[in-house]
């Protein structure tokens, strides 16, 4: 564990607790994607099928199990609880057009052909672009509430710590993961044009605004 | 160089 993998994964749990503190709030799930809340369940039920056959820290075991059951607990607020204010007429990216490709591509390419591992590539590449139809999302609408810009800040700042955290491991444990460094690279890339407008517009009290 | 070893990250 070093600096960046401990900020990357307390700036995950701190996004994830942002969107459901907002929900839950403000009794609304207004301008959130449940196209990517469903994938992001997808991504972690798949990753973290390991907790049944290893176990690694009792840090890792709570964050996994967390990161569950918060994103099973946002498509409950989304889908039930709150399902008036979903803004299911935006929603409307085709997830099956990010799934099934990140479904060929770890049958492809992965570290070794079995059912965990090709399970746990697949998580890989589908979080890599897991958040395209909140973006999508926000691009329809052409805004985003501060809050949930916040939400996309720290979910985008997580992967980019973690990009340093396998630069610091590289170094120091010589350790790498071709798979999750380059999927991790398109993750962070896809959040840039985002970051550039948080850190012009919303961290200086704007509304985020899309051009019209 | 060891790949992936454990996959100890989240």
């Amino acid at each position: 564990m070093n600096i960046f993998r401990l900020l990357g994964d307390l700036s995950h749990l701190l996004a994830i607790i942002i969107l459901l503190v907002k929900i839950w709030k403000t009794r609304s799930c207004a301008g959130i994607s449940g196209k990517s809340q469903i994938l992001f369940a997808v991504v972690y039920t798949s990753r973290y099928l390991d907790l049944i056959n290893a176990f690694i820290s009792p840090y890792n075991t709570i964050m996994k199990i967390v990161f569950l059951a918060a994103s099973y607990g946002t498509i409950y607020l989304m889908y039930m609880k709150f399902k008036a204010t979903y803004d299911v007429n935006h929603d409307t990216f085709r997830i099956e057009f990010l799934i099934a490709p990140a479904a060929v591509l770890a049958l492809i390419v992965n570290h070794a052909f079995e059912p965990l591992e090709i399970l746990w590539t697949f998580s890989i590449y589908l979080e890599s672009v897991a958040i395209l139809p909140q973006l999508f999302l926000v691009s329809k609408t052409g805004e985003a509430e501060s809050i949930t810009s916040h939400y996309l800040f720290m979910l985008g700042s997580y992967r980019a710590l973690y990009i340093f955290n396998w630069i610091y491991r590289y170094y120091a444990e010589n350790h790498y993961d071709l798979i999750a460094i380059v999927a991790g690279i398109v993750q962070t890339v896809l959040y840039c044009d985002f970051f550039y407008l948080y850190i012009t517009k919303v961290l200086k009290g704007k509304k985020l605004q899309l051009p019209a | 160089i060891v790949i992936n070893e454990i996959k100890d990250e989240l």
